[in-house]
């Protein structure tokens, strides 16, 4: 049984990956079998599902500026179109013969190549809408690493500015994501990940305050101060590459993904 | 989503298919 790693593709997928597997078994155990009955109605309804979704998968990808995406989605779509094909050709050979063997063949690999067609597609639409996340969590990273060159308030207050609704983004977006997460362990990583950042994002801006008011009134400590604040960044940075590195997980092995 | 709309829609119209073609091979097992 293929294993889902997000809550709605397991929603989406699961129920019919269950029944296709009984389906096989079902005619594996019943060799011969009954007859089967008329299926072209049904056939229609998925046929017409299919096409439905190569239109939106082609308006997806039409309209995507991630390349990835752009690469690999039409090769989903084509395999969910030639399972579609293969149903057709099964349901057409069983009104002919209700007891084809090879219908029934066409009949199981149509199935198969459905469900593994749309779990494709669907994972392909799934790593692009991380890849949105990780360029968010990339800006943050991008964001901290100048926080060593500000050297007044004006530029502290212009670099909380840029940086405060990035990063509420990222924590609004791996928070939905954690919980969208089937994977016990990925999820409660980023859960710790984020509130790391939550607690370290005022620490870092109060560090950076210490270290201007202490250049501005040429006091001690200016290196301390630096090397505090520094530490702060690179810590938070720390953090959102880990988090960065779990949104990329999907596997289900410990072994390889820990 | 429309992709997620139209996924789910490939999956019931499977279902159902599938389900049909359970049911003439049950009575047998």
């Amino acid at each position: 049984m293929p294993v889902f790693h997000t809550k709605t593709i397991e929603s989406i997928l699961d129920p019919v990956a269950q029944q296709v597997s009984r389906l096989v078994i079902l005619h594996e155990e019943a060799e011969d079998g009954n007859a089967m009955p008329d299926l072209s109605r049904p056939v229609q309804v998925v046929s017409a599902a299919v096409t439905n979704l190569v239109k939106v998968g082609r308006d997806t990808i039409n309209s995507s500026d991630d390349n990835i995406l752009r690469q690999d989605m039409p090769a989903a779509l084509n395999r969910v179109e030639t399972a579609s094909q293969l149903l057709e050709e099964a349901s057409d050979m069983l009104r002919a013969d209700p007891y084809s063997g090879p219908a029934r063949k066409k009949l199981i690999e149509g199935s198969r190549g459905i469900l593994q067609g749309t779990s494709s597609l669907l994972l392909c639409f799934d790593e692009s809408e991380v890849r949105k996340i990780i360029q968010e969590c990339k800006r943050v990273l991008d964001y901290l690493a100048v926080a060593e060159v500000i050297n007044t308030m004006e530029d502290l207050v212009q670099f909380l500015k840029d940086l405060s609704p990035c990063l509420s983004k990222v924590s609004r977006e791996v928070s939905a994501r954690e919980k969208e997460l089937t994977h016990q362990v990925h999820s409660e990583i980023l859960v710790r990940c984020l509130e790391q950042v939550k607690i370290l994002a005022p620490i870092l801006i109060c560090s950076m305050k210490v270290y201007i008011h202490i250049v501005e009134q040429q006091g001690k400590g200016v290196e301390e101060a630096a090397e505090n604040r520094n530490y702060l960044a690179s810590r938070m940075s720390d953090e959102i590459q880990e988090i960065i590195r779990v949104l990329q997980l999907t596997t289900y092995d410990e072994d390889t993904s820990e | 989503e429309m992709i997620l709309e139209a996924a789910k829609g490939i999956m019931a119209a499977s279902s159902a298919l599938v389900r049909a073609a359970n049911a003439a091979q049950r009575e047998l097992i």
